[in-house]
């Protein structure tokens, strides 16, 4: 699984 | 996905029943300050992406600039009731007794610990993910210790519970669709989701089943 690059969530 | 908006509607519904009641009847009985000057602090480090031009959509920044207002909002609101009805602020600042430098210390040691990079910006987000996940903490404080709830408090607790707990079906989803996952956010909002367990036990046999009487 992959590391989020940037904050896309709340 | 539909776990997120409905989590995310969920979050904004909660600061709704807050404000609107608050306002219409001019009333702060029951609700921990605390809870909600963390919540504040919780927006106010998380969000700072929002002056560095990191683009993400038109919803993602409309929330955030709604969360971060409306936090501030909230704070300042609650103190206006310093002057304008000072039993009633007194009340709540002898029953908000829950000690929260333990809880700033502790999200600042975990943001840290665990962070996705050594940055100002992502250790404060880091902070902001532990800080939310145990800010609700005074407000369940006083609630247990008051034993009685106003509807107000208990339906404000309720859709922010919702909220959390369909964030985890949300990352459940992307893992699934998108091999993404954060582990910090995940691990954090477990652990948030957690301390709504208990509280979830009381709103159902009290609300849902009408059981009228006392919170243990």
């Amino acid at each position: 699984a992959k590391r989020p690059a940037v904050h896309d969530e709340l | 996905n539909l776990f997120r908006i409905f989590g995310d509607l969920s979050h904004l519904a909660s600061i709704g029943i807050l404000l609107h009641t608050v306002r219409s009847t001019q009333s702060i009985d029951g609700i921990s300050f605390k809870t909600q000057a963390l919540y504040a602090l919780v927006f106010m480090t998380r969000y700072l992406d929002l002056f560095t031009w990191h683009w993400v959509s038109l919803y993602n920044f409309l929330m955030k600039v709604f969360f971060l207002a409306s936090s501030v909002y909230i704070v300042v609101l609650l103190q206006q009731f310093r002057t304008k009805n000072p039993i009633a602020y007194k009340e709540m600042v002898l029953q908000d007794t829950f000690k929260i430098h333990f809880l700033l210390l502790g999200s600042l040691v975990a943001g840290l610990c665990f962070h996705h990079r050594f940055t100002l910006l992502e250790i404060l987000w880091s902070f902001s993910v532990w800080l939310e996940s145990v800010a609700i903490l005074p407000q369940l404080f006083m609630l247990s210790k008051s034993g009685r709830a106003q509807s107000l408090t208990v339906h404000y607790i309720f859709a922010l519970g919702l909220y959390r707990f369909l964030y985890i079906f949300n990352w459940i989803w992307r893992y699934v669709s998108e091999a993404r996952v954060d582990k910090i956010a995940v691990v954090a909002g477990i652990v948030q989701t957690a301390m709504y367990s208990d509280f979830f036990y009381i709103y159902y046999k009290k609300v849902i089943r009408g059981n009228a009487g006392n919170l243990p």
